[in-house]
């Protein structure tokens, strides 16, 4: 899963 | 990646399509504000930092590169180009942009999510977004008149921020640990700013009238 600090939206 | 996400960032890209058709098919940059395609560069440029350190997907990827040659290209076309710069609304497009700026900064100092140079600037460009549009709906409001593809450019700007709203809705409902305050409210002002220019273009389109914005 992504952690919370990585950005996945544009 | 849900629906709601991908139709937005449709629309985003068909709104830039829709800009640089404009600038190459009319050959003119006329209603269109410099300053809010300065600021738009700006904001690419600063939230993408991640593209050297964070990989999330190929589609993100590729996205974020196209935002940021597409809006450079956008800039440099109204700056440099011999015949479009000439159309440029130079004496209409007077908002101080440079305020916005500074604001966007100073809060991205105060509010984010890790006081580290990336996180910074992550915030630093979602609030920057969020009010990015303003100098190019006054322009559009100071010159009255506002030609289709014009338009239709801060149409599709307002229908992606639209369908961002529905994808955080989304992943509100089906992820458990979805919450990213800072880019849901600066999210829900963004939206907001198209408010009143939604409401014109739906009369416009409406009645089959030529858009025309209140002086």
């Amino acid at each position: 899963p992504l952690e919370q600090h990585m950005h996945d939206e544009l | 990646m849900n629906i709601f996400r991908f139709a937005g960032d449709m629309m985003h890209l068909t709104s830039i399509l829709v800009l640089l058709l404009k600038i190459y098919a009319t050959k003119s940059c006329s209603g269109i504000s410099l300053k809010t395609q300065e600021l738009y560069a700006l904001v690419f440029l600063a939230r993408y930092l991640d593209l050297f350190t964070d990989f999330i997907s190929v589609y993100n990827t590729i996205m974020k590169l196209v935002f940021i040659v597409s809006s450079t290209a956008i800039v440099w076309c109204m700056k440099r180009d011999r015949v479009v710069r000439r159309s440029y609304d130079k004496q209409l497009d007077t908002f101080r942009h440079y305020f916005l700026l500074a604001a966007s900064f100073a809060l991205a100092l105060l509010v984010n999510e890790k006081f580290t140079f990336q996180e910074i600037f992550w915030a630093f460009s979602i609030y920057l977004e969020a009010v990015a549009i303003l100098p190019q709906l006054v322009l559009l409001q100071r010159s009255g008149n506002v030609d289709n593809l014009t338009g239709q450019y801060v149409f599709f700007l307002g229908a992606y921020r639209a369908f961002y709203i529905l994808n955080w809705i989304y992943r509100y409902f089906t992820e458990t640990h979805f919450s990213r305050w800072i880019a849901c409210i600066s999210g829900l002002v963004q939206t907001a700013l198209y408010a009143d220019f939604f409401y014109y273009y739906y009369i416009s389109w409406k009645n089959n009238t030529k858009l025309k914005l209140p002086a």
